[in-house]
């Protein structure tokens, strides 16, 4: 998992930070391409996030871990509300 | 079920707010449940702390991630009662946790649910309809560079690692969508939110699903 090898280091360097948004302008480009007569579809573009590297985005952003849930099942749900 | 329905709608839905560089995302989205539960029982709405949550939170890693499961299991076994932002305003980094008096005014649940919605997202809008905003885990590595509009494609479930709020839904055009909060500020995606396709497990938007009780 490429957040699991990036750590932090500091400051970045306006190169790292150049190409990263190089990066995510190519990645944007790449995004957008499929169905573009899909109205409605999500925009993908320039934003706050832009000049992470997805690593960077994924090690700072996206840390919240999930364990299995019990799959929900309707028939018991109405069982339970029907007790009085 | 109406076609429609957004809990904003009914004034039961706190500011959108901004994790900056903490990964508490996981705190974010169970305080943000927790106050829209009470303001539907008729309580103000309010912010209510999540720096109390990632600090005190002993099940989870503060900053540095944690899961919704933990901190709802934490917050239903110790009865910990959430107190105002104001009375322990959010830092962006994990601290030591304060702790309040008995006397303290604050905000506890009486328990949660959490299920695998996959395959039955109408059974979640009808959950989401009885008991308010839910929380969801998704896939929100395209999110990167999310601006605008229903996300219903390059958006996988199986790796979910981003904690959001699943506010409402609109089944009214073509395509039909949920609506989600998400913790990175109002500037990002459409006000803060954004708008994930109903049906197909976007994001694996239904698989690790809770709503809490208060």
């Amino acid at each position: 998992d490429p957040a699991d090898t990036f750590t932090p280091t500091g400051p970045r360097s306006r190169e790292q930070q150049a190409a990263a948004f190089r990066e995510s302008l190519n990645r944007h480009r790449y995004l957008n391409s499929f169905f573009p007569s899909e109205n409605s579809t999500a925009i993908y573009g320039i934003n706050q996030f832009s000049y992470l590297f997805p690593a960077e985005f994924k090690a700072t952003y996206l840390r919240s871990k999930t364990s299995r849930f019990p799959k929900y099942s309707a028939a018991v749900q109405m069982s339970i509300s029907n007790v009085s | 079920l109406p076609l429609r329905f957004d809990w904003r709608d009914k004034q039961v839905v706190t500011q959108v707010r901004n994790q900056q560089t903490c990964g508490g995302c996981w705190a974010f989205s169970v305080v943000g449940v927790v106050e829209s539960a009470y303001a539907i029982k008729g309580k103000p709405l309010e912010d209510l702390s999540v720096q109390q949550v990632i600090d005190c939170s002993y099940n989870n890693y503060g900053c540095n991630g944690g899961s919704t499961l933990n901190a709802l299991n934490w917050l239903n076994k110790t009865q910990v009662k959430l107190v105002r932002d104001s009375e322990y305003p959010f830092k962006a980094q994990s601290g030591l946790c304060h702790y309040f008096s008995d006397t303290q005014s604050g905000f506890s649940i009486k328990g949660y649910s959490a299920h695998d919605f996959s395959d039955q997202e109408d059974e979640m809008a009808k959950a989401l309809f009885t008991f308010g905003p839910l929380v969801g885990i998704v896939d929100a590595v395209s999110w990167q560079d999310y601006l605008g509009g229903i996300i219903q494609h390059h958006c996988s479930s199986g790796e979910a690692n981003h904690a959001v709020i699943i506010t409402g839904f609109d089944k009214t055009g073509s395509t039909p969508y949920w609506i989600v909060r998400n913790s990175w500020g109002s500037s990002w995606g459409v006000d803060g939110y954004a708008y994930v396709k109903m049906g197909g497990n976007i994001c694996g938007i239904a698989d690790f699903v809770s709503a809490v009780f208060v």
